[in-house]
């Protein structure tokens, strides 16, 4: 494939900081059904250790290894018959193991996929069923998930051993209102937050299971969705985005939100709106935030990205001559963005 | 943001608020 390089030229913005995308390799999925999601994973074969790439359609997953030859040969796939697959989980740090949430219109299960080289079989044991609302992979080897709504609200952590296996299943107190989002807090390991449906942010005691504060934002739109938190000198500054938002003015309504908000108090404010460059318009569609990146495919079909640092659209991917971008995912090295279409097809980029 | 905008702040705020919340 030919080297696709696309970066911002704004003469007029000498201080905005410029990221670049470049394209390093595509993968094109034959499975023929509407892609859903991608990702990567760290994957220990008796012939091989490599980065792997997981392409995910309603009725299989398949996990990608890059041959020396530059092709993309595939290495396991996992099929679904009866439940359609929703999507990825990562499980940060884990290896050899990919973790998928299937469901018609909401989660209805959370199945684990490995290999078997006892038996040269590939394994998809089931985790969790019921009617789940929000999953999350936490770090060390954790799963949080919430099940049912209002007063029967189930929120809890399941730990698991190397090869996927149940080791511990911790209750977190459930909050009144239903769980949309979970995300994880860098520099605080113990403390695991969420966003509910009446946009309020929860913050919780991960070991012990205590709620510690249930903060209303009040300012934002309902239905946002929580992707990570930072804790910083006593304050946790929480990423936003808005699938709601209206598509009219892009200033207006930004794809990301970054709020900061005292837990000692219960106080918040919103602190920076992560916008399009003038003269791009979209609506945030879904995307992903890794470390101080964050990227959004619009409903214009392109992918933009933030760096959440300098608070500034660093990156712009337009649609290509296949057609537009519907994912857009980190790798777990942090320095690649996979961008997926719907056919499947999946573009490599390296972020600089 | 000022500290009057946001409330006192405690850099213990996660074992401050583990000790008072309901297990």
């Amino acid at each position: 494939e030919p080297l696709n390089e696309v970066a911002i030229e704004d003469p007029v913005e000498d201080s905005q900081r410029k990221g670049s995308l470049q394209m390093t390799s595509k993968l094109k999925s034959c499975s023929g059904s509407c892609s859903v999601d991608v990702g990567t994973v760290w994957w220990e074969a008796a012939d091989f250790t490599a980065l792997c790439v997981v392409t995910a359609c309603e009725a299989s997953v398949s996990l990608w290894r890059h041959l020396e030859s530059g092709h993309w040969g595939s290495v396991h796939t996992w099929h679904f018959t009866k439940v359609p697959v929703i999507q990825i989980v990562p499980l940060p740090g884990v290896q050899s193991l990919v973790c998928v949430a299937l469901g018609g219109l909401e989660i209805s299960e959370i199945r684990f996929l490995f290999y078997s080289s006892e038996d040269g079989c590939v394994k998809q044991p089931l985790v969790k069923t019921g009617n789940i609302n929000a999953v999350l992979g936490l770090k060390n080897r954790r799963l949080v998930s919430s099940c049912g709504s209002l007063q029967h609200q189930e929120v809890e952590v399941f730990s698991f051993s190397e090869t996927g296996r149940s080791k511990e299943r911790q209750a977190l107190m459930p909050p009144e209102e239903t769980v949309l989002a979970f995300a994880e807090v860098d520099g605080m390991q113990e403390a695991l937050i969420a966003l509910t449906t009446t946009d309020c942010l929860v913050v919780w005691n991960l070991t012990s299971g205590q709620l510690l504060r249930k903060v209303p934002l009040g300012f934002s739109y309902l239905g946002s969705v929580c992707h990570k938190a930072y804790s910083d000198s006593g304050l946790l500054f929480v990423v936003l985005s808005h699938p709601h938002a209206e598509e009219s003015n892009s200033c207006v309504n930004p794809a990301f939100q970054v709020v900061v908000l005292n837990p000692k108090t219960a106080r918040s404010a919103r602190l920076m709106s992560l916008s399009l460059p003038l003269g791009i318009t979209g609506r945030y569609l879904e995307g992903e935030v890794k470390g101080v990146s964050a990227a959004a495919v619009l409903t214009s079909g392109t992918i933009a990205v933030w760096d959440l640092f300098w608070g500034q659209c660093t990156a712009l991917l337009p649609p290509n001559s296949e057609g537009s971008w519907s994912l857009a995912r980190w790798s777990v090295t942090d320095t690649c963005l996979l961008a997926g279409q719907k056919d499947g097809s999946v573009y490599i980029y390296s972020y600089t | 943001h000022s500290e009057s905008d946001l409330g006192p702040i405690s850099i213990n705020w996660f074992e401050e608020l583990s000790s008072e919340a309901p297990l």
